[in-house]
């Protein structure tokens, strides 16, 4: 099997935990009695460049099945009005964090469906 | 991804995970890295779900995804779902979406739905096993009482093909599920089962606990150039603790 050649395979680790302090990952609450609009812009909006540095990969992942100028008018003509047909809270919240960093809305829905069109 | 269920002799139960993303999403060849992997890595966060002043669910976010994939319910249970490739897959699923077939749900938003309003092991297990998704997964449930563990194996609708128990009173203290079905052998280009089994029967169901199996999730190739991070879940204290992962290289690149 291709992985038990080495370098790749080790023995099973004995000494790996405690990991790092510095990669242990913060905690942000989330106030469900907020408006799902507001609820994650005090985590999304500072993280708004590394979100879309991240979104443009995605799309140019997209970009590679079609041509890019597509690809970008399919997610916003497209995807943007799924958000209607998505459940409460989840519209209100994709609307939030879309207004907060700045992104468009349809770039958001593309990011938080795409486990679906990833599966393929 | 690798996800673990393990309990300890006391019935315990111990619920990890590897979030493994980005294959084929860019090749950074100068650091031999996945570039989407990379992007992704300072997205994480970990959220606290509250209410009334109150922790209702615990979950592992990217900033910005709204739907659970990794999440807890402390006292009650633990969820991790791992991505299961299909060529019916997601895909088919959105398209029904987008002309109108809407009766499947979509899968983050399903697990969370799942997490935050659960009430017990028993019927979120009959709920995920039966709701209608629009993709499929495998996905993974603990619960807080000793022999609580599932391996749901979803196909895209409203079809479970497999469930998969833990079952301790018959030797099965632990259960693995990496991106295969489980009831296979996994392809040979890609087996992260066999390690992570093996370090879990080195492990002994005697050092079950976030130690134990942290290690056997950061032995290679259980981690590879594709680990975000790793979550631990421990149901009974209502813990979930995630920690980056990196490997370097020599590593493998899934």
């Amino acid at each position: 099997k291709a992985q038990e050649f080495p370098p790749f395979t080790e023995d099973c680790r004995t000494d790996a935990y405690p990991p790092p302090v510095n990669t242990k990952v913060g905690t942000y609450v989330l106030n469900l009695d907020q408006a799902p609009e507001d609820r994650w812009t005090g985590l999304v909006k500072p993280m708004a460049d590394k979100m879309k540095i991240m979104i443009q990969d995605i799309k140019d992942l997209v970009g590679i099945f079609v041509n890019e100028t597509k690809a970008i008018n399919l997610v916003d003509e497209l995807l943007a009005p799924l958000t209607d047909t998505f459940p409460e809270p989840y519209q209100g919240e994709l609307r939030g964090i879309a207004n907060a960093t700045g992104i468009p809305l349809g770039e958001v829905v593309l990011y938080n469906i795409f486990y679906e069109v990833f599966t393929v | 991804c690798t996800s673990l269920v393990a309990q300890d002799k006391t019935g315990d139960l111990f619920h990890a995970r590897n979030l493994d993303f980005g294959l084929f999403l860019g090749w950074d060849v100068k650091n031999q890295t996945w570039a989407l992997t990379e992007r992704l890595r300072p997205l994480i966060i970990n959220v606290e779900y509250q209410q009334g002043g109150k922790t209702v669910a615990k979950g592992v976010h990217f900033a910005g995804y709204i739907g659970v994939i990794t999440g807890m319910k402390p006292g009650v249970l633990s969820l991790s779902m791992n991505e299961r490739f299909q060529l019916e897959g997601g895909f088919i699923g959105i398209i029904e979406w987008i002309i109108g077939q809407r009766d499947g749900q979509w899968m983050g938003f399903v697990l969370r739905d799942a997490v935050v309003k659960a009430t017990d092991f028993n019927s979120t297990l009959q709920y995920l096993t039966s709701v209608d998704l629009l993709a499929p997964g495998y996905i993974i449930l603990g619960g807080n009482s000793s022999g609580e563990g599932a391996i749901i194996t979803r196909s895209v609708g409203t079809k479970a093909d497999n469930v998969k128990m833990l079952d301790p009173a018959h030797g099965t203290w632990y259960l693995v599920e990496t991106n295969y079905d489980n009831w296979k052998n996994p392809p040979f280009f890609d087996d992260r089962r066999a390690p992570a089994t093996k370090c879990m029967n080195t492990m002994s169901q005697a050092n079950v606990g976030l130690k134990g199996i942290f290690n056997v999730l950061s032995t290679k190739p259980v981690r590879n150039l594709l680990t975000t991070y790793t979550a631990l879940m421990h149901v009974r204290n209502g813990t979930l603790d995630t920690y980056l992962q990196y490997c370097p290289q020599p590593c493998f690149p899934w």
